[in-house]
């Protein structure tokens, strides 16, 4: 997260609003829930209070208008940029402009004007651009339903560093542990360090130890008490046994973790030769008796010989074409004596390479003792 | 394709660039600045600029980098507020 120069920020935590001028893409019910929900993000997470107002000066004035509307920065016709804001001061201060040359909706067709009024009025508030991928503060648009589309700890530390944490509401400081056992359970991410596999959700992870006498023996804990500097959600991770090394990814970035502690700076994902249309990896395994790093996004999967340190040649491939019983997407892969298990939804499938299929399912939170 | 069309998309590239880094990297390209020179400003903030979307910092505009560039965004620019 960021600020703006000498951190400006609302002396009054009681902060009006109005919307000035409507797009007609939408009803007017529709765009004052939309600002309503993304205000309420902010409120969730800091001793805020909006109140909106239907006359005389508000604080933030939000509008819709094209091309040169009255400030310096003309809008730019469909696509480009959609919206901006002003820092929190008087007159202008706070105000967020919408581009009415976009379409707008509240999830549908056209873009999200709940998710870009919830990044703008973080302008509003006084944050600028973070480099989390995963916070809602990042510069581009990615397409979100209002309701998966929620703070990341990263905005929540950005707002809470200008105006501290809400008094009477809980916000979660260390958010409670994923339900392991609920029966639709799914992992964001898994590998192997040393003699543990290491599962993990959200920003949660278990370490269970694969020595049989202790076979029952799950570690858990929040992502930071074990990787502290990666706080964001994990997408996908790998190890490489014979260099004791792990290599953890979240959106385009990876980290390279030795003995549990960070290596170097985050590399980015496309050092591996990805397409820029790849934003995130969703799952990636070393075969270290092929020297190859097989890497899952969407639907498709790429093959890295290690040693060549470059995509082999004719990837990607779909998933259900060489994955006979493997689901089209993954979400989480790991490798260990006896085969290959790939996590995909709730289910974990162990995939013989030898017999190029699938041999045992179970349900993937087995692997957490449920 | 034949070479004028390469051109002009090469052409068009650098311009969408440099409309992107002036209004979010407050790349100034003063006219008749000498050619070497703004070229290096231009790496210069085209490295910036990778370097917060962590892509790699290779100054130069490849095809990741213009991707980027042409994705829908805020119009606050992303440093020097």
């Amino acid at each position: 997260f960021s600020f703006y120069p000498y951190k400006p920020k609302w002396k009054n935590t009681t902060i009006t609003y109005t919307v000035a001028k409507y797009t007609p893409d939408m009803s007017r019910g529709e765009v004052q829930k939309s600002i309503r929900l993304a205000l309420k993000m902010w409120s969730d997470v800091a001793p805020l209070k909006f109140i909106e107002i239907n006359h005389g000066k508000a604080d933030i004035v939000l509008s819709f208008a094209s091309r040169a509307h009255g400030d310096f920065f003309p809008f730019d016709g469909p696509g480009g940029v959609l919206a901006h804001a002003f820092q929190p001061a008087e007159g202008m201060g706070g105000d967020v402009h919408f581009d009415e040359d976009e379409k707008w909706s509240t999830g549908g067709q056209g873009y999200s004007l709940f998710a870009v009024a919830a990044h703008e009025l973080g302008h509003s508030l006084g944050l600028t651009h973070s480099t989390d991928p995963s916070a809602v503060m990042y510069p581009t648009y990615r397409h979100h339903g209002s309701s998966q589309y929620n703070l990341s700890s990263d905005d929540v530390q950005g707002i809470q560093t200008l105006y501290g944490k809400p008094n009477n509401k809980k916000v979660e400081i260390q958010p409670t542990a994923p339900k392991k056992c609920d029966p639709m359970f799914s992992f964001d991410a898994a590998a192997m360090i040393q003699n543990e596999i290491i599962f993990f959700k959200s920003r949660h992870v278990w370490m269970r130890t694969t020595k049989s006498s202790y076979w029952n023996q799950l570690r858990e804990g929040h992502i930071s008490s074990y990787f502290p500097g990666i706080d964001s959600p994990v997408d996908a991770a790998y190890d490489i046994p014979a260099q004791g090394m792990l290599f953890i990814f979240t959106g385009q970035k990876y980290w390279v973790i030795q003995e549990l502690k960070i290596r170097g700076r985050a590399g980015s994902i496309y050092e591996y030769g990805f397409p820029s249309s790849v934003r995130q990896v969703d799952a990636v395994v070393h075969v270290a008796e092929y020297e190859k790093t097989i890497f899952f996004a969407g639907q498709f999967y790429y093959r890295y010989d290690e040693q060549k340190r470059q995509m082999d040649s004719g990837f990607p491939r779909r998933i259900q074409t060489d994955w006979t019983g493997i689901p089209r997407r993954v979400d989480a892969a790991f490798k260990m004596i006896g085969g290959l298990f790939l996590l995909s939804g709730s289910r974990s499938y162990q995939y013989d390479f030898r017999q190029k299929r699938v041999v045992k399912i179970i349900a993937g939170n087995t692997w957490l003792g449920c | 394709r034949p070479v004028d069309e390469d051109q002009k998309m090469r052409t068009e590239d650098v311009e969408l660039a440099e409309g992107y880094l002036r209004r979010f990297y407050s790349l100034e390209i003063k006219g008749g600045a000498r050619r070497a020179r703004s070229t290096s400003v231009m790496e210069e903030k085209i490295r910036k600029m990778q370097n917060f979307f962590g892509l790699g910092e290779t100054g130069h505009l490849d095809s990741q980098t213009l991707d980027v560039m042409r994705e829908p965004r805020c119009g606050v620019p992303d440093v020097d507020n």
